[in-house]
């Protein structure tokens, strides 16, 4: 029985353990980015891992702040992503970084890619909660944003992008309702990471989606062929596909992978709220448990995860709870009634592959 | 000139509000982006290194790697200082790629530099945010087409947090 998402119960859902942690003996290191000029402070973190990090053995603060830090009040979302990156990956060291300070000119998520491009060192994996509708930005922006996580992925930085709160989307294009992907959720070159919530919201039980996970397919991005094979059995087995006017199928299909977004407890501010929601809160914890298997590969001399896309379709998904049930909001209108897709055995444009399950998937993420 | 943007929606978004022209003398910090080479190469590398039945997995770039596949070229680089020092922009910072440019200029300086643009201050956002943005699209000398990408810091406003403080689930069954 709980009150909501803890740590412990994330660590219970996804079986890590209090071993899996963090050695403290390795370079490795992960980083959580956030665009929203909120500021964090570590007396959260240290109110935040009094009240539930008694059973893990865990940081006590952040390794580095990129971007001022003031004495504003603490944000959210802010608290949210350090206080779940510091509970999945327990004990690695974690870069926060966020934006505040910055001249009033300037783009806060563009200032994080030049930062990508000019520190030779950076954590191996960054979880990042930031999306744009696509047909808001310009082709030319998109497809430079586009490079930047190829470069990223050339350097075997692994970026992980919440997949968004509104479902497929929804917009009116001359006159006709369309789903509504975002950016960069739908770019190839990132791990997107939907939502889920459990069935019963006050157990431990097995999970069933989360109504706001964004995913859908890009009108920017053709399909890129390591997902070919997953989307064609997605859309030939779907027993609730939308109207195809909806949606372009030869997109890039997203999200990739999921994990639990619904009820979470932070602290923000001193103050414990719970019932937070969205894939802000899953993106975290995906990525600290992608920094757990960093760090066994790390202590057997293998290099870090990198760009996982191709990896995870080419293992069908190995290693995650595969989330079967639930369908995500889109428009509301008669035809397709706020429903948007449904999840199914295997791949799916709401929660991709699953959920971690962290020893499985340590078991096939760990050789080669 | 032209308009390296024409599809970049400007529209202020929901809960932010004008509070007039930024004063000409004012300073501002914008991010030229130019343009990289080898990309097509770029793909290959991804490729390569994230397959794991390739031979090369795992063998990652590093920075210095990839500043030397994707740099701009000399003119690219040539081309773009000149412009910008011919109108003034100072306190010019680069990166280790090379790629982006970010430099100050002064506001009749950078209206000057990009026709159209106009540039504004805002406020929004829960955090009461500041921003400068121009409401209306920027152009470019059609001699830099070949060499710039997109200018950062005209449109995009800084995003909104989608998390929400749902009720709380009633209970299934009565919870002690």
């Amino acid at each position: 029985l709980h009150l909501g998402v803890t740590p412990s119960v994330l660590r219970q859902r996804y079986n890590l353990t209090a071993q899996d942690v963090g050695s403290g003996t390795t370079n490795n290191s992960q980083a959580c980015a956030q665009f929203l000029e909120q500021y964090f402070h570590d007396s959260d973190l240290t109110e935040f891992m009094r009240l539930f990090g008694s059973d893990f053995a865990h940081q006590a603060s952040v390794a580095k702040v990129v971007g001022k830090q003031g004495r504003g009040r603490a944000g959210i979302e802010a608290s949210l992503d350090v206080e779940y990156l510091m509970s999945a990956g327990a004990n690695i060291s974690t870069w926060v970084y966020s934006s505040p300070g910055r001249h009033e000119a300037q783009e806060p998520f563009l200032q994080w890619l030049l930062l990508l491009s000019n520190q030779s060192t950076l954590p191996h994996v960054h979880t990042v909660s930031y999306g744009d509708d696509e047909d808001s930005l310009s082709s030319v922006y998109i497809q430079r944003v586009n490079t930047e996580f190829m470069k990223a992925a050339a350097r075997g930085l692994t970026l992980l992008f919440a997949s968004g709160d509104t479902g497929a989307g929804c917009w009116s294009v001359s006159g006709k309702h369309k789903f509504r992907p975002s950016f960069p959720a739908s770019s190839p070159y990132v791990t997107t990471v939907g939502g889920t919530s459990f069935r019963n919201p006050f157990l431990i039980t097995n999970e069933v989606v989360d109504y706001i996970s964004g995913g859908g397919f890009s009108n920017v991005f053709p399909q890129p062929s390591y997902q070919e094979e997953a989307v064609a059995q997605f859309l030939k087995s779907s027993s609730h596909l939308p109207p195809s006017s909806y949606f372009n199928a030869s997109g890039r299909a997203y999200p990739d992978v999921a994990a639990l977004s619904d009820g979470y407890w932070v602290v923000s501010n001193k103050v414990p709220i719970p019932w937070v929601s969205g894939t802000s809160a899953s993106t975290p914890v995906f990525g600290g448990i992608l920094s757990l298997i960093n760090e066994h590969r790390i202590l057997n001399g293998r290099p870090p995860l990198g760009f996982l896309n191709p990896r995870l379709y080419q293992q069908h998904g190995a290693g995650l709870f595969d989330v079967t049930h639930g369908c995500h909001e889109s428009c509301l209108n008669e035809e397709v009634e706020g429903q948007g897709f449904c999840s199914g055995p295997g791949w799916d444009p709401v929660t991709g592959w699953g959920t971690p399950n962290f020893p499985a998937l340590l078991k096939t993420l760990l050789n080669p | 000139t032209y308009s390296p943007e024409p599809d970049q929606r400007w529209m202020l978004p929901p809960g932010w509000v004008s509070l007039g022209r930024v004063d000409s003398e004012e300073e501002l910090s914008l991010t030229f982006a130019l343009k990289q080479q080898n990309l097509e190469r770029l793909s290959e590398l991804v490729q390569v290194v994230s397959d794991p039945n390739s031979p090369q997995y795992g063998k990652y770039l590093t920075l210095e790697d990839v500043a030397e596949l994707v740099q701009p070229s000399p003119l690219t680089l040539r081309t773009v200082r000149k412009w910008l020092l011919a109108a003034g922009a100072r306190n010019c910072h680069s990166v280790t790629t090379q790629d982006f440019l970010t430099c100050w200029l002064s506001v009749w300086q950078a209206e000057l530099l990009l026709p159209g643009a106009e540039f504004h201050r805002y406020v929004g956002g829960p955090a009461e945010t500041h921003v400068v943005r121009s409401p209306h699209p920027y152009q470019l000398p059609q001699a830099l087409a070949p060499h710039v990408d997109f200018v950062g810091g005209l449109h995009r406003f800084p995003p909104t947090s989608s998390l929400r403080q749902r009720p709380k689930p009633q209970g299934v069954g009565t919870v002690g």
